[in-house]
């Protein structure tokens, strides 16, 4: 699936993924 | 809290022990940023209650191209908040355990 990371120079890991769909309709 | 049109989630159960916690972030209303937004998704990241602040993370997030620059009190604004009812809950759960 289409899950990234990225790791800021401060040794901080960011994965990103699909926001779900569940979480979206939260609102 | 007040609505910046970025959410802020934890990514795992509060076990309330650990200082460090997975949190989630994405942008529901992009319209609510000053800068240009690509819709990335969710952005997990961990963050220390103890030995961090919102600003950080959220300046750390610009760098990494998820926001504009424009945004970045915006973004520290919405982890700050979620960051507050996080240690909010865990006080009154210490107290209410005695």
């Amino acid at each position: 699936s289409s899950i990234s990371q990225v790791v800021h120079s401060a040794g901080r890991r960011f994965i990103v993924s699909p926001v779900p769909e569940s979480r979206l309709q939260e609102k | 809290a007040e609505d910046t049109g970025v959410r802020v989630e934890l990514a795992e159960e509060d076990d309330c022990k650990k200082s460090s916690i997975a949190l989630k972030l994405w942008v529901e209303d992009p319209k609510k940023l000053k800068g240009k937004y690509k819709d990335n998704g969710a952005i997990e990241f961990s963050y220390d209650l103890e030995k961090e602040v919102p600003e950080d993370v959220a300046q750390e997030m610009v760098e990494s191209g998820f926001f504009h620059e424009s945004d970045t009190k915006t973004v520290a604004k919405s982890i700050r908040d979620r960051v507050a009812l996080i240690k909010w809950r865990r006080e009154r759960n210490w107290s209410v355990k005695g």
